[in-house]
């Protein structure tokens, strides 16, 4: 599993909110005037805990106010996307996080995995996120972290574009609208699935604080090669580097390869 | 020889790519999918520090030496598959997700998998109506030996089909499809599980899209060297 440098996960202490129910804009739930609702165990409505990675379904399972679609034909009881509206299942995801930095060090923001596409508020400046289901967003906010250390992070997430009707009789794949995103499919039902009423909206994947110096490691590529019958093996390592600094970055970057040989003895 | 510094010197405000001189192993641990042997892993670690500073970023991920080719065979027209030389059996299972609510744990992932390879299987194929699944997923699957058969984003939604009739030039944004494909194989690719990237399910996708992914999932020229006989000088991963 690869690891960044002083990589935070952002896993906990989520609060949810249905979009139509809140009365503020990021902006203002990301400062301190008025002062956002704290997470808490017991969190003042509309707001209810959040289940982040997941999806808004998950969360409104999660907090009962609508029962688990996987139990009996309880998937009927809850409101599809294309009776509702989307607006029904665009919701806003808020935390609170500690990161102060040190000089000459840099603050990244990453998103795993958002469906459909949201609007990022950390500390009352607004970043865009564009739809894709199957990308991820590394954000850099250096600038924008407080130096005390204490964040706040507001998400508005959008439903996919077309999150299409269910027929009444079902079916492959609903009408197929879903199939104009770039977005999973299933979720309109299929043969063997009732449909998925939010469609999968929200922050599905790993939310996560990264901070480096100023040149940051991208993406590896390791591919390893052979000869003389897979006696003797070659390993094609290739990096990208990005100096986020103002001066030119004189730098080692080196590579090891270990292997355990037995537990907690490593051969290198 | 496992460990190599190397210097470099990157302007303010700029990204390079950089390649490592090779390293040489002899006789590697070699990855072997459930039931043909071990799923032998080595420790990759990358760092770099800078003058002034110290360290500035590390990277780690697990990695397995193993070769995969697959072919369609003459005789039977079927899809053959080799790892590291020899021919594999394939038992294979369907997969689309964990959880329809995407409640994705690790500890979920494993137990999933885990039966999979306990059932004998040796590979799963991620159907292109699902997820492009988590690096959490493949870890499981380097650690349990399942090849994994990845398919992108184009099912029976995308292809004019079906009643009513789907969409039949594949998603609407097109650039959009290959950003995100583009982006998924940056997440994966370092997994030994990694067997196979499939346009879609069961079809092909819309001529621009395949040709894009074509040509960018072919070999690198550099491992294409052949000797006077035309014989690769070293096989590729």
């Amino acid at each position: 599993m690869a690891e960044q440098h002083r990589k935070m996960s952002l896993d906990s202490g989520w609060l949810a909110a249905r979009s139509t129910e809140v009365e503020f804009s990021g902006t203002q739930l990301t400062t301190t005037h008025p002062p956002p609702p704290p997470p808490t165990t017991s969190p003042i409505p509309p707001w209810m805990n959040a289940l982040v990675p997941g999806t808004v379904l998950g969360t409104l399972v999660k907090n009962k106010v609508i029962p688990d679609p996987f139990y009996g034909l309880q998937n009927e009881s809850i409101i599809d996307i294309a009776v509702s509206g989307r607006e029904h299942y665009t919701f806003w995801f808020f935390t609170t996080f500690h990161c102060s930095l040190l000089e000459n060090q840099y603050c990244d923001l990453n998103f795993r995995g958002i469906n459909y596409y949201a609007d990022v508020y950390l500390n009352g400046h607004e970043i865009s996120l564009d739809k894709g289901m199957f990308r991820r967003h590394s954000l850099e906010v250096t600038d924008i972290i407080h130096p005390d250390g204490h964040n706040l992070l507001a998400v508005l997430v959008h439903p996919p574009n077309h999150p299409g009707t269910i027929p009444l009789e079902g079916g492959q794949g609903g009408d197929h609208e879903i199939g104009k995103d770039v977005t999973t499919q299933y979720v309109e039902g299929w043969d063997w699935m009732a449909p998925i009423r939010d469609r999968n909206t929200g922050i599905w994947d790993e939310v996560s604080i990264s901070v480096t110096g100023p040149v940051k490691i991208i993406d590896p590529h390791l591919v390893s090669s052979f000869s003389d019958d897979y006696k003797r093996a070659y390993l094609h390592t290739t990096i990208e580097l990005e100096n986020r600094s103002l001066s030119t970055a004189e730098c080692s970057v080196s590579i090891q390869v270990t292997t355990e040989v037995e537990d907690d003895i490593c051969l290198v | 020889e496992h460990l190599q510094t190397q210097s470099l010197s990157i302007p303010s405000k700029s990204r390079v790519q950089y390649t490592f001189p090779e390293l040489f192993f002899s006789k590697p641990n070699l990855w072997w999918p459930n039931g043909m042997g071990k799923q032998s892993l080595y420790n990759v670690v990358i760092v770099i520090d800078v003058i002034g500073f110290g360290e500035s970023d590390l990277w780690s991920h697990h990695f397995g030496f193993r070769k995969i080719e697959t072919y369609i065979d003459d005789a039977t027209g079927g899809r053959l598959f080799k790892v590291n030389g020899e021919r594999i059996f394939i038992r294979g299972g369907n997969w689309i997700l964990s959880d329809g609510l995407l409640r994705l744990s690790k500890k979920r992932y494993n137990t999933d998998i885990k039966f999979h390879a306990d059932m004998n299987f040796n590979m799963i194929r991620c159907w292109g109506g699902g997820l492009a699944e988590r690096p959490e997923f493949y870890q499981c699957c380097d650690n349990y030996g399942l090849l994994v058969w990845q398919e992108f984003w184009i099912t029976g939604d995308v292809d004019g089909r079906g009643v009513p009739v789907s969409n039949p030039k594949g998603p609407q944004d097109h650039d959009l499809f290959l950003f995100c494909a583009r982006d998924t194989v940056k997440l994966l690719r370092n997994h030994p599980s990694l067997a196979l990237w499939v346009g879609g399910n069961e079809q092909i996708p819309p001529d621009d899209i395949n040709a894009a992914l074509k040509i960018d999932l072919r070999l690198h020229p550099y491992f294409e060297h052949a000797d006077e006989n035309g014989k690769p000088i070293r096989e590729l991963s």
